[in-house]
């Protein structure tokens, strides 16, 4: 069955999107069908893949509005097996427009379900914006499970019993059927204490739930989206993109078992 | 007269309320009297002043909703000369509630006007959330300037020219007072070729706009609120304190002459 698994987290800047694009390319790169779903207004994961922006139409936000089929949107991202559903800047509309739908949080997963995607992909992963708003509510509500990026710095320790509260509370109320597939290290530092004090400190609270893999810091991670490429494309054998081809293989495994 | 400057972006983890913690620290320091809002549902500015969360009561939520009057939420940091009013998780509460309010983007400014703080303080320092929603509308609509903390990557550059549109309909629709202070580079990595391609390009697009002071990536900054402490009282004599003072002066030159 297909895995739909929303990358969240609402601290800003911890790596929700670079993981949703390496991620996927690393999966893609094994063989597997998927869809990226961008489900924030900046629109960094389709920026990420080199769409443009004349390109992207339809957009998610049609979609999660209902005046267009999620098939209708998808677009090929030039990388066998991954496909993306752009996002641009008219998405943050939907946060005020969503407000007047019956059932708001559940827009997505009608498109979803509706479409054909289900039978036609192995994974859909969606990237949210930095926020605990409707349309992160919408893709943990679609989602089977919730892929957590988690900086190694104090600031985005202290957000992440409200994020776990916040999938708890939509898992009994919304999707029972959502699972926490993991906590991903990202951006972590050797070159600094903090770093590893954040790191033994989400082990020791969640124990087997944080991935083995963590994803360094390293820049030609952020170099990589000028160029409009995944860095898996951009720079296989720097230690940023070996990371996230460790994380699939993990993520893979745990799927196999879970 | 009262200066309230927004510190706004609404790309995620870009440096906003490191900003605002250190900057309002180094503006106290030299003698002036300066109130933070601690406008994001995080809570990472009240925390970044080591304010206990039983603490935070009233916050900045109940002030927004009307439910409690400005002068009764601020709190001392123990900082002399500077306050904070606090948030807490409540807040985000704030963006579907504050929908159903006839002047929904006016709350925080209505509030401010009617304290006293605009006679009390010579600062008004407001740290935003990372996204354009109503909350962020709301100090917008409430200051008299903003100031952009531009993290010196690429997705942090693609969002920019999205930002200062919409500081300009803000300007028109709202608060023709409104002016943009400047944009500060932050976490600028002399390491790295993407910095100072970033540095130059945001140059050349907005010349003067751009502070001279940049601030530069400092583990020390980031190690700070884990102490509860601004980076200016844990280490004064890092990168990044010193980086903050001269962005303080460079500000308050600039205020004078505005
Ligand atoms: N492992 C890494 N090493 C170095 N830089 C990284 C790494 N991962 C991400 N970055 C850079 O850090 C910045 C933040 O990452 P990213 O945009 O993926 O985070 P995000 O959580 O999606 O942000 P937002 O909250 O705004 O959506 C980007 O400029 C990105 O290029
Ligand atoms: N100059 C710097 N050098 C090193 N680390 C920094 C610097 N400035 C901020 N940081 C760290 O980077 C992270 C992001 O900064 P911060 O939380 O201030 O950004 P933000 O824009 O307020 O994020 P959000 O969008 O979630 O509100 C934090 O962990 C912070 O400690
Ligand atoms: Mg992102
Ligand atoms: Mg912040």
């Amino acid at each position: 069955p297909c895995k739909v698994i929303a990358i969240a987290n609402q601290k800003g800047g911890v790596g929700k999107t670079t993981t949703t694009i390496n991620l996927a390319t690393a999966i893609a790169a094994v063989g597997k069908r998927i869809m990226v779903i961008d489900l924030d207004p900046q629109g960094n994961a389709s920026t990420g893949f080199g769409i443009e922006q004349e390109d992207r139409n339809p957009t998610i936000y049609e979609v999660i509005l209902g005046t267009a089929a999620l098939d209708k949107a998808i677009l090929g991202t030039g990388i066998p097996g991954l496909d993306i559903v752009s996002a641009t800047i008219d998405l943050s509309g939907a946060e005020v427009e969503l407000i007047d739908f019956e059932d708001r949080t559940f827009q997505l997963r009608k498109a979803i379900s509706k479409s054909k995607v289900l039978q036609e992909y192995d994974f859909i992963i969606i990237d949210c914006p930095p926020s605990l708003s409707l349309l992160t509510l919408n893709a943990l509500v679609a989602a089977t499970s919730v892929l957590v990026p988690l900086q190694c710095e104090f600031f985005a320790l202290e957000g992440l019993s409200l994020l776990l509260k916040t999938i708890e509370r939509v898992k009994v109320n919304f999707n029972p059927g959502l699972e926490i597939h993991g906590i991903v290290l990202t951006m972590f530092d050797t070159r600094n204490n903090l770093s590893s004090q954040v790191a033994d400190d989400v082990r020791n609270y969640l124990g087997s739930k944080v991935f083995d893999t963590m994803i360094p810091r390293n820049v030609r991670m952020s170099e990589a989206p000028s160029h409009g490429k995944p860095s898996l494309l951009y720079d296989f054998n720097c230690a940023g993109s070996q990371a996230y081809i460790k994380l699939a293989s993990e993520l893979l495994k745990k799927s196999k078992s879970a």
